[in-house]
């Protein structure tokens, strides 16, 4: 455990303040646990530069060890980059338009009616699936759609161009009176240009009032490429972790966060429609440190 | 990534570096670098350069270490595959019978995912692209029935390779691990001699270290013969393919380069070894 390897680092400092060198030895700890949380290297680097400013010129406080107090400017650390206690994101009133896009296989689809489930009482939601590629990816969100109660974009089915679909989706959204509009799109690669410049041109059939990156919590080091090579292409204004009921400890969440600046909104906790919850930077915190 | 004319602590410091962000792990990349280091010690290898061709050659021969199985036998072949959530199991069920059945064999499907919305429907669109039969059943159906019923079809109608896929599912879900303990049980008790039967986890190669807790925990849980490695045409470089061979003694029997019937291939250690550095 983190709190046990600083403390037998830091053990019993009497100095009054956290010195460069026990706080070094610290660092390295702190690094390696970042590290064995799959948070990205140049996170992990930037972060350590960070919370060393941080951790320096603290006094020593005399009601806590010195491992504590490390820890706990650390974590602060953590959660602050994370977006901060207390901060709570929320979704514009009125017409809502989202964007879903990520990675092959992170939750895009199960997502899309998760978090329709979650605010159908605020919205009257329209699931659109745009993917065209996948086997069954329609027929997927249709049953999705389904058990969440919400309103599904069946004429996208008969349709094989994803630009088609969604212009269609919009005016069938505008006339029917649905208010919210969720976009469900293939899995892909930022390696793949073509894929890329897809959704670019998705992006800007409709103006979407939130492009969430859905990622999977278990990613490793390439998230930060993926998710960078996502935001430069066009604005992400959120993120969506997946599948936080692994045993993974999320690092990734890290990586995405501080590559993009962006919050994260909700968190998925299982395959159920139920399981999505919104996201607490102090609980993440704690996981990834371990 | 692997610049020329270094010093040999620059050697290790872009070494710890390239294996890192390959999702070798920190733990794992110390360990193997601390057993290469003694070998370099041992074999006077000195400067950078040396070292580095050292080194190259000192994982090929790790990944070299355990070899895939060859599909086949006299009688009945069953393959599973199991693994973690949008993996890439039913992609790569449906890849693995059109080769199969490329090569002449007498495939059959089986769609032992009875629980995620669709999978049956897009395991049959595998089917069809690879011109083989499913066996499936009803949404919320049992997995093992499927599995028993898709054996006793295999039998009657003497196909000679069986390929079954199951529903994603964490290793740290005790029920669903059961289930799928449950489902490998009924397989074994229909497999008569001369049959042969394999279980491969197909993993993702953007995951992190995850990737190897899951196939330590499913090995321990249901013993494996081979991994997939899937996602390969991505950015990431699949480093769990190291402590896989290394540290659970697991074959890659092939990867996943995309979503086309044809995107996938055996694996080549030697080349594998190679796209690290690249
Ligand atoms: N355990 C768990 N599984 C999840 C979670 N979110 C999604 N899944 C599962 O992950 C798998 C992939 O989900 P999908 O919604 O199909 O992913 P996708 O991003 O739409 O996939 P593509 O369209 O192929 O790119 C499915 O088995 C889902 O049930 C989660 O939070 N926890
Ligand atoms: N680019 C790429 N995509 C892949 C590869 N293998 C699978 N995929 C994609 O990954 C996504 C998930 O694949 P599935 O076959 O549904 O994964 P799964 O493990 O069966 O998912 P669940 O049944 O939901 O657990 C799909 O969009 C596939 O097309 C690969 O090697 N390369
Ligand atoms: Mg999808
Ligand atoms: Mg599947």
């Amino acid at each position: 455990q983190l709190t046990a390897r600083i403390s037998g680092i830091l053990g019993s400092f009497g100095n009054k303040k956290l010195t460069e060198s026990n706080v070094r030895d610290g660092m390295r700890e702190v690094r390696l646990a970042l590290l064995e949380a799959d948070v990205a290297v140049k996170v992990v680097d930037d972060f350590i530069e960070n919370a060393t400013a941080k951790a320096l010129g603290e006094e020593i406080l005399r009601s806590v060890s010195p491992t504590q107090q490390f820890i706990k400017v650390i974590y602060d650390e953590l959660v602050r980059v994370m977006g901060g206690a207390g901060q709570q994101f929320s979704l514009r009133k009125g017409k809502l338009n989202i964007l879903l896009c990520g990675l092959q296989g992170s939750g895009k689809t199960t997502t899309a009616a998760k978090i329709a489930l979650m605010h159908k009482k605020q919205y009257r939601f329209l699931l659109v699936s745009a993917d065209t590629y996948r086997p069954a990816a329609m027929e997927q969100l249709r049953i999705l759609a389904g058990q969440a109660g919400v309103g599904f974009f069946e004429q996208g089915m008969k349709l094989n161009n994803p630009i088609e679909i969604v212009r269609k989706a919009r005016s069938f959204a505008d006339e029917n009176g649905y208010n919210g509009l969720i976009i469900d799109t293939a899995g892909r690669m930022e390696v793949d240009d073509a894929m890329m410049k897809e959704i670019q041109q998705i992006s800007k059939l409709v103006k979407f009032d939130e492009t969430f990156f859905v990622a999977d919590a278990t990613a490793g080091q390439s998230i930060v490429q993926t998710v960078s090579a996502f935001h430069a292409q066009f604005n992400l204004t959120g993120l969506v972790l997946t599948k936080f009921d692994s045993d993974t400890r999320g690092g990734a969440a890290l990586s995405v966060k501080a590559v993009t600046g962006k919050p994260i909104a909700w968190v998925g906790t299982g395959e159920k429609l139920e399981d999505f919850e919104i996201f607490y930077p102090e609980r993440i915190a704690s996981r990834i440190l371990g | 990534l692997f610049r020329s004319r270094k010093t040999e602590k620059e050697f290790y410091d872009e070494l710890e570096e390239i294996l890192v962000t390959s999702d070798v792990g920190v733990t794992v990349t110390r360990s193997i670098v601390d057993s290469f280091r003694e070998l370099a010690g041992r074999q006077a290898i000195t400067g950078g350069e040396a070292l580095q061709s050292a080194f190259v050659a000192f994982l090929e021969q790790l990944v070299s270490r355990v070899v895939a199985p060859e599909i086949g036998g006299p009688g009945m072949s069953v393959l599973m595959l199991l693994g973690v959530n949008g993996s890439g199991k039913t992609t790569t069920a449906g890849k693995l019978a059109r080769s199969a059945a490329e090569s002449g064999r007498s495939v059959l499907l089986a769609a032992a995912d009875t629980f995620r919305a669709a999978a049956a429907d897009q395991l049959a669109e595998w089917s069809t692209r690879a011109g083989v039969p499913l066996v499936r059943q009803q949404a919320g159906a049992d997995p093992g029935a499927v599995v028993y019923d898709a054996l006793d079809a295999a039998r009657a109608r003497k196909h000679d390779l069986v390929i079954v896929d199951t529903a994603g599912r964490f290793h740290n879900r005790e029920n669903l691990v059961r289930e799928l303990q449950k489902i490998d049980k009924i397989v074994r008790s229909k497999l008569a001699e001369g049959d042969r039967y394999y279980r491969m986890i197909v993993l993702d190669a953007t995951a992190g270290t995850n990737a190897f807790t899951q196939a330590r925990s499913f090995h321990e849980a249901v013993p494996l013969d081979a991994a997939i490695v899937t996602k390969l045409d991505s950015s990431a470089r699949g480093g769990v393919i190291l402590p896989l061979i290394a540290d659970l003694g697991l074959p890659v029997f092939r990867i996943g380069v995309g979503e086309g019937v044809d995107d996938l291939v055996p694996f080549e250690g030697t080349a594998w070894v190679h796209s690290l550095f690249e």
